[in-house]
């Protein structure tokens, strides 16, 4: 087998081909990422990056990078966005539309909701293997945390804990119901 | 004084200088602003969790090395797109449904602790911990925000994601006290205080009742709540007795084990 240096690296990949998702959601969107395990060159870079495409009426769930800051910049369509600091404050509440770009630093929580059209993005990411933990979904941190633990953090019952806990069985991109765009504050 | 040198001619023994009062407990926070502290690039802050008392889960941005001074309990670790390891079996339940609903639940790994251990705690992984003994829990935790792994500055962040820490008490200690942005941590919202509402209701598939509830404007708790009917999790039997008993039973079955 041919050894790969850096001068026989493969350097370049498509994230723009839908084939090659990630996460697919038929009626939500999909994700695709590249990092080094994808594209070995990127383990002397450090970076990654990440290409999203949310439906109309569609929400990516809320998440943070738990090892990078993300730039993201948007390519197609409007979505607003919400990210949230260590606080509990939004820093950013705000509709996102086409050319713009905004910075999410590692572990600020953020949620993406593209309400009236498609709406797609790039991300890079400072780390070659960046990682994102959800706060919904089947994959999510509130998944994995036994039902005592939820009903107790959040003094609810152990029902509606489950529901908060198994209500959405998607991992990170949902269809919404479209109820949340009517109380939009922006 | 050259821009960012440190001064380390002088060293000093520390003491925590904040204290942050919670309903089932407190946290000792040393002052990060102390030089010591600034040219080591590190934090350091002291849990005392009494019985039946569980911090709440969060995730900071910087690695964390707990060391158990006192007491024992268990914690759980939620490392992104891991599976539910932790699962009460499907089929058990179904025989006993008829005998009232039996404890169901499937989750992340839950680790043990004891006196003397050293947990590791990634950055970003959320987390939380509860004491499971009947004396006070003391976790004493290093927080290294000169890591490479946290890409914010030099102070480490504490994300809860469950209620509502500003509802902790702060006492000040003798010496001047942490900067403000250290007691921040336990005296501010989690992290779904700063989304919409029925975003958040979407998100989450559930009411807008229970999303408030996530939001925890009410919660008066602080950041280290009481469970007074203890805390029940699917796990593997914890105490050694109860090992060894469950290993004696195994050997009386099939004989001494060979070496």
């Amino acid at each position: 087998g041919i050894e790969e240096t850096i001068c026989s690296a493969k350097l370049r990949q498509n994230i723009d081909n839908p084939a090659r998702a990630d996460v697919y959601n038929p009626q939500a969107g999909r994700f695709t990422t590249v990092n080094s395990l994808t594209l070995p060159i990127l383990s002397f870079l450090r970076l990654s990056a990440a290409k999203g495409v949310l439906y109309r009426n569609s929400i990516m769930a809320p998440h943070w990078w738990t090892n990078a800051h993300s730039v993201l910049y948007v390519t197609r369509g409007e979505a607003r966005i919400q990210i949230v600091d260590h606080r509990g404050q939004a820093v950013l509440d705000d509709r996102v539309r086409q050319g713009q770009v905004v910075i999410v630093p590692q572990n600020f929580a953020v949620v993406k909701h593209a309400e009236n059209e498609i709406f797609e993005w790039v991300v890079f990411n400072t780390n070659d293997n960046a990682m994102i933990n959800t706060l919904s979904g089947r994959t999510s941190a509130i998944r994995g945390l036994p039902v005592d633990v939820i009903a107790n953090s959040y003094q609810i019952s152990r029902e509606e804990a489950r529901r908060l806990k198994f209500n959405r069985e998607e991992t990170l991109l949902f269809t919404s119901s479209g109820r949340s765009s009517q109380y939009g504050r922006v | 004084q050259q821009q960012g040198q440190c001064q380390l001619n002088r060293l000093n023994p520390m003491e925590p200088t904040v204290r942050i009062q919670a309903e089932a407990g407190v946290t000792e926070l040393w002052d990060k602003n102390n030089q010591q502290f600034q040219c080591a690039g590190v934090s350091l802050i002291r849990h005392v969790i009494q019985s039946r008392g569980m911090l709440l889960p969060s995730y900071l941005n910087t690695p964390l090395l707990a060391y158990v001074e006192r007491g024992r309990g268990f914690f759980g670790i939620m490392n992104s797109g891991c599976p539910e390891t932790f699962q009460s079996s499907q089929q058990f339940q179904q025989g006993e449904r008829g005998a009232g609903s039996r404890f169901q639940d499937r989750h992340q790994k839950i680790g043990q602790f004891k006196q003397g251990d050293i947990i590791a705690f990634p950055a970003g992984a959320a987390h939380w911990a509860y004491n499971e003994g009947n004396e006070e829990l003391v976790l004493v935790c290093f927080e290294d925000s000169g890591n490479s792994a946290n890409q914010l500055d030099q102070n480490s962040r504490r994300f809860f994601i469950a209620g509502n820490p500003q509802q902790g008490e702060q006492q000040q200690g003798q010496q001047g006290g942490a900067r403000s942005f250290q007691k921040e941590q336990f005296q501010s919202g989690n992290v779904f205080r700063g989304f919409e509402l029925e975003l958040l209701a979407e998100a989450f598939g559930v009411s807008t009742e229970t999303a408030r509830k996530l939001q925890g404007q009410e919660d008066q708790r602080g950041h280290i709540v009481n469970i007074d009917q203890g805390l029940r999790v699917v796990r593997p039997p914890f105490s050694q007795e109860q090992e060894e008993r469950e290993e004696r039973q195994e050997q009386g079955q099939y004989g001494p084990r060979a070496n």
